[in-house]
């Protein structure tokens, strides 16, 4: 049980921050390919990327700190790039 | 800015609030987003007026979920609104998320903060990675009261549409009626006031409406900073400041309280009222404080007269106030700003400045107030 409520919620913040990098940081919409390349370098390049605007640390890895973040509340301007 | 820098051709713009939300009356909302469009105004050439019907450069509406651009709202949370840089149609547009629970203050989400964000998109501005920038991303409930643009948000702003016209209105007014007096100060303006001077650990500061000059020993070409930049929750448009030495402290005036700050930190328990240093009731404000560091006096001018404050006893003189006229020969009755230097004190006064010998009592040298800014 424990095992899978880890793996539930990751899977919960993995779907935040792919939400989050699509909506503000221009990643390309492909859910499966973001969960499979999840340490892949594009995907690590744009957690970077925001990590680096927000004032985070920049780490690639979605820690808690970035997770806490990309859960506040926000504009809803891209924060790069611009509307398409 | 966004990407091709977009940004109005005009300098006066239309903007229509298309709908309310339930969440608040109506004057609340017309109230916000005039706030919100004034933080803009004060700092460039743009004005703005207001429609009731018809197409507004910016128009202004509540919205829940998908409305119609492509950018659909996600309930409350997370996205709170979004807008569009200048250009015609659908750009320059402000859209609110109706989700979310809009109030006046910080109890829900703030109308206002998240307003003049937006605003400042429509005018052309993409986001900061300057955390204290207004158009920072993430949402933050900010010292309402204190509200003021960040330096970068400034520049960010002018490098668009330019400074706001020169003021020519230097008067000091009581702070219940200080009208805001848009436009950057001028260094070199030969009619150029100070608010306030100041030294501060060995340099001086000038303060002038939302800014100051910071000169120090080491650069002779002085620096220009909004007064936010270094102590963001101080009022700005201020009455007098000096610096006590030995408790390494700057003290602020504004109408009827006072602040302390140390560096860059604003001391806990501020601000005070300014009768708890010995003022009768009947002063609602200071024009100018000096500390006579020597002598472990402070001086506190209004209007025509003085008062002095024994920084050992920590209480006002006996025997006060006094006519400046009778102790200051020679130095105009209403003094603007003060301060002590190289044993002379120096009274702003307008666009003129009084070096005073104390020990002659007597008035060496009258310049003009800029003097010190390598005018």
């Amino acid at each position: 049980y424990t095992l899978k409520r880890a793996a539930k919620e990751e899977d919960i913040s993995m779907d935040l921050a792919r939400k989050y990098l699509e909506n503000y940081y221009n990643l390309p919409k492909d859910v499966k390919k973001f969960v499979k390349r999840k340490d892949s370098g594009s995907v690590v390049k744009k957690i970077q990327e925001m990590q680096k605007f927000l004032g985070l640390e920049v780490t690639g890895k979605l820690d808690s700190d970035t997770l806490d973040v990309i859960s506040k509340p926000r504009c809803g301007v891209p924060d790069v790039g611009h509307f398409s | 800015t966004f990407p091709g820098t977009p940004k109005w051709r005009k300098t006066h713009l239309t903007y229509r609030i298309v709908n309310y939300t339930p969440d608040l009356p109506r004057d609340a909302v017309d109230s916000a987003i005039e706030r919100a469009l004034k933080v803009w105004e004060e700092v460039t050439p743009l004005t703005f007026s207001r429609m009731y019907e018809g197409e507004a450069d910016i128009m202004i509406s509540f919205a829940v979920g998908e409305h119609g651009d492509f950018y659909s709202f996600d309930g409350p949370g997370e996205s709170l609104a979004h807008a569009y840089p200048p250009g015609p149609g659908f750009y320059g547009d402000v859209h609110f998320d109706d989700d979310e629970n809009w109030t006046e203050d910080a109890s829900g989400t703030n109308l206002f903060i998240v307003a003049a964000h937006e605003l400042g998109h429509s005018l052309g501005l993409s986001h900061s990675d300057n955390t204290e920038a207004l158009m920072y991303p993430l949402y933050k409930s900010t010292d309402l009261v204190h509200f003021r643009l960040s330096q970068d948000d400034v520049d960010g702003i002018q490098s668009l549409y330019g400074p706001p016209p020169a003021s020519s209105d230097d008067t000091q007014v009581p702070m219940e009626s200080v009208p805001p007096r848009p436009g950057t100060p001028a260094k070199c303006d030969p009619a150029l006031s100070f608010d306030a001077v100041s030294t501060l650990r060995g340099e001086v500061l000038f303060f002038k409406d939302r800014y100051l000059w910071r000169r120090t020993q080491w650069n002779l070409e002085p620096e220009f900073h909004l007064i936010s930049t270094f102590w963001p929750s101080l009022p700005s448009y201020l009455d007098a400041a000096y610096e006590v030495n030995r408790k390494d402290t700057v003290f602020i005036f504004k109408g009827n309280q006072f602040w302390a700050v140390r560096g860059s930190e604003v001391q806990a328990g501020y601000p005070r009222s300014i009768h708890t240093l010995g003022f009768p009731p009947t002063i609602r404000k200071i024009d100018a404080a000096l500390s006579d560091k020597d002598k472990k006096k402070t001086y506190f001018f209004v209007e025509d007269k003085y008062w002095r404050f024994d920084e050992n006893c920590q209480s006002m003189e006996q025997g006060f106030p006094r006519l400046i006229a009778d102790d200051f020969p020679g130095v105009e009755p209403k003094v603007d700003a003060a301060f002590q230097a190289f044993g002379f004190f120096y009274f702003f006064s307008g666009s003129s400045q009084f070096e005073f010998d104390p020990n002659a009592r007597m008035v060496t040298q009258i310049s003009k107030s800029n003097s010190w800014l390598q005018c």
